[in-house]
């Protein structure tokens, strides 16, 4: 067995779940009882107990979905990837997602949705996949003659038992004092409750937390975030820069300092650049940037500079007419100076020095207050 | 049309040997040029590690067992962390 980098693991209990959607192949009934026999292959195993909430965030949040479903890793149609899951943390972190392009079955004519279940429900709670091929922790879905019949592998138990230790011997003392999980130990400036940042952007499924010299450098699939030095990646972009934003579409990241900006594809610096801002249509009083983002459904690049921002339309490479205009019109309750923006999820995320805003561009209302380093495992 | 079916099949296997790679056992993105020759460097030490994880004989060679192995259902976490 093995587990997560860093062994994510749950520190309380009860853990809440919350079956958020579910597949039409099978009765909502049937898909309840998968996975409440899912969680159970655990539950007896470990101290751990779990409680199922109905709305709102939960630990484990279970869905299922097609294809591209927000979390940078789509699902690949019927057939290869049948589900994945994140490791323990808080978010999308212990969430468990089925590709719904999957026939899912209750007994093994299909895909048994319990069988997955249980295996990504070993992902939720720290395990990471097995290299023996009896064990349910194995990459590789394999069916059971009889489903009756199943029982984790010592390879399984061993595993999980590394993490939450064997359940306890009375039912008493399953209840484990409630505690969150702790900040791991990392770079003291990452967790600093101070922190600001001077831009923020996603690369590659990537997120890019940029400040003076240096970026933190996210995955979502990787508790810790690393921490580089930015000529260390890019030798010839300048640090203390204003404002990045990726343009997926064009797999493009764009980074502003100044009156001057840079295109960069993965490590490559683009030719041609730095260019002036001008060419994008800013008047000769714009001197720079705070923050900028691509707003993938539109298709546009709002740029924020003081209190207004500009529209930028990526296909026909100019700014919308009738812009500036003020932030605070068009983006109620954004109206402090923005260092930065980046867009997960369909939020976009403002920074402002310590504070982050959660902000549904489509409710046109900010809908979550964070720190500003909310995404560094603090 | 394809001027040399086989080609084109064999095209379609090597990229989801580049896939399959890259996703669960940390291919590096940028070895994409050499994919198209099978004995390159990294390649190899991938489908060994490959082998060695998933019980399978460790040849470094896609042969049928390996091919049939990346075709079956799975879960979508890597194999190996990155």
């Amino acid at each position: 067995f093995s587990t997560f980098p860093g062994m994510p693991k749950w520190r309380k209990s009860p853990l809440t779940y919350r079956i958020v959607n579910y597949t039409l192949d099978l009765p909502s009934t049937a898909v309840d009882a998968a996975i409440d026999r899912a969680l159970k292959v655990w539950e007896e195993v470990t101290p751990l107990t779990f409680s199922r909430v109905y709305e709102g965030d939960a630990d484990i949040m279970i869905t299922f979905a097609v294809r591209d479903h927000g979390d940078f890793t789509p699902f690949d149609g019927p057939g290869n990837v049948l589900a994945h899951a994140f490791p323990p943390g808080q978010g999308i972190y212990g969430d468990a997602h089925f590709d719904d392009d999957e026939q899912w079955t209750k007994d093994t004519s299909g895909t048994n949705l319990f069988l997955v279940a249980a295996h990504e429900l070993g992902h939720s709670l720290g395990l990471y996949h097995s290299a023996n091929p009896e064990a349910l922790m194995y990459p590789i879905y394999k069916s059971f003659a009889d489903l009756e019949q199943f029982h984790l592998s010592a390879d399984d138990v061993n595993g999980i038992q590394s993490l939450y230790g064997p359940p306890p011997t009375s039912p008493e003392d399953r209840l484990v004092p409630t505690e969150s999980v702790p900040p791991p130990p990392g770079n003291p400036a990452t967790c600093d409750p101070a922190l600001s940042f001077d831009a923020v952007s996603t690369l590659r499924g990537e997120m890019l937390f940029f400040k003076d010299r240096h970026f933190w450098r996210k995955h979502l699939r990787v508790l810790e975030p690393e921490f580089h030095l930015i000529s260390s990646f890019w030798p010839s972009l300048p640090s203390d820069i204003d404002a990045a934003y990726e343009v997926t579409s064009k797999d493009t990241v764009f980074i502003f300092k100044g009156n001057r900006f840079w295109a960069i594809r993965g490590n490559e610096v683009q030719a041609g650049y730095p260019r002036g801002i001008e060419t994008l249509g800013f008047p000769s009083t714009v001197r720079k940037i705070d923050a900028a983002v691509w707003h993938k459904d539109k298709r546009m690049t709002y740029f924020f500079v003081d209190d207004k921002y500009w529209r930028f339309d990526e296909k026909k490479q100019s700014m919308e007419p009738g812009l500036p205009k003020k932030i605070a019109d068009d983006f109620p309750g954004i109206d402090s100076k923005i260092d930065a923006v980046f867009e997960a999820f369909g939020f976009f995320y403002f920074f402002s020095g310590s504070t982050q805003l959660q902000y549904d561009p489509n409710a046109m209302k900010v809908t979550h207050v964070l720190k500003s380093n909310s995404w560094l495992n603090c | 049309y394809p001027l040399d079916g086989v080609s084109t099949n064999q095209d379609s296997s090597m990229d989801l040997v580049q896939q399959y790679l890259e996703n669960y056992y940390n291919l590096e993105k940028d070895v994409r040029q050499f994919v198209r020759r099978k004995d390159s460097g990294p390649v190899v030490k991938k489908i060994r590690e490959m082998q060695k994880f998933l019980g399978l004989k460790v040849t470094g060679k896609l042969d049928s067992d390996t091919m049939e192995m990346m075709h079956k259902p799975r879960c979508g976490v890597p194999d190996v962390a990155h």
